[in-house]
């Protein structure tokens, strides 16, 4: 048996418009800890890895680890039925092949629920090891999302580095080229307004803007994004999911042949 | 030029 009672249930509307458009399917995992996700999208590009942690829940009862599979553009369809201030409980059984959204207004006047099927999906978990970064830039994520949206307009990839003078990114088209540097910047008005820039060693990888402006998705659920970057490994792109967990998105780098 | 690589070549199976 598996009921887990959510009250800020627009966070899970959120979450699922930014995992939708990369992944189709996928098994969340439920276990003590928390209520997760591993995927990756169809080409094997991009990894997203979804955490919400069992005490984020008002209510959270999870008797054993339980797999549902379930397609995340019809789970969404389902989510987009509730409302933003809505409280959304998501309820099956042990040996269940369907999924029960139950939406509830927050004056309890309208109560909805939506059952899914579930699915069976082959998918496998990979493991993800634990990296020093050569250097981690946290930054408004409306900032990080306007800038991946613009250099789109003119290249398919963007060239990230770090260095003593900020994060610099680069792209090159057919009808020009265009650098955007973000300087380290801690005295703003607010804290979700500050860029800060840690850096071990200088740092340049090439990646896809498809995935990174797919990645943006997720801007809603969080002032400010973190990325991850070190050589020859995959960049981290991090949401937090207010106080209950987090989006991580990977993306592997494009490789000097 | 360059080659896109995958997750796969970091991160394996559990």
């Amino acid at each position: 048996m598996l009921e887990l009672r959510l009250v800020q249930g627009g966070l899970l509307k959120k979450v699922l418009d930014s995992l939708k458009d990369l992944v189709n399917d996928a098994n969340f995992d439920c276990s003590a800890t928390g209520f997760s996700l591993q995927a990756m999208d169809s080409s094997h590009v991009a990894l997203v890895a979804l955490l919400l942690r069992s005490e984020g829940f008002e209510h959270y009862r999870c008797d054993r680890n339980l797999s549902l599979g379930m397609n995340l553009s019809n789970m969404a369809k389902m989510l987009k039925c509730a409302g933003n201030d809505d409280i959304v409980t998501i309820k099956a059984d042990d040996a269940a092949d369907s999924v029960t959204f139950m939406f509830e207004s927050p004056n309890q006047d309208k109560i909805a629920d939506f059952d899914m099927k579930l699915m069976d999906i082959d998918s496998e978990h990979l493991g993800i090891p634990e990296a020093e970064f050569q250097a981690i830039v946290r930054m408004p994520s409306a900032e990080f999302a306007r800038i991946c949206k613009d250099l789109s307009t003119i290249g398919d990839t963007v060239v990230i580095s770090v260095t003593k003078e900020g994060v610099k990114f680069s792209t090159r088209g057919d009808i020009g080229t265009a650098n955007i540097v973000c300087r380290h910047n801690t005295s703003v008005d607010k804290p979700e307004e500050a860029t800060i820039i840690e850096m071990e060693e200088t740092v340049s990888l090439t990646f896809a803007l498809r995935y990174m402006n797919s990645f943006t998705k997720a801007t809603p659920l969080a002032n400010q994004v973190t990325i991850s970057l070190s050589s020859d490994l995959p960049v981290v792109v991090e949401y937090k999911v207010a106080e209950m967990g987090h989006i991580r998105f990977y993306l592997a780098p494009k490789i000097e042949e | 030029g360059s080659k896109q690589s995958t997750i796969t070549r970091f991160f394996s199976k559990v």
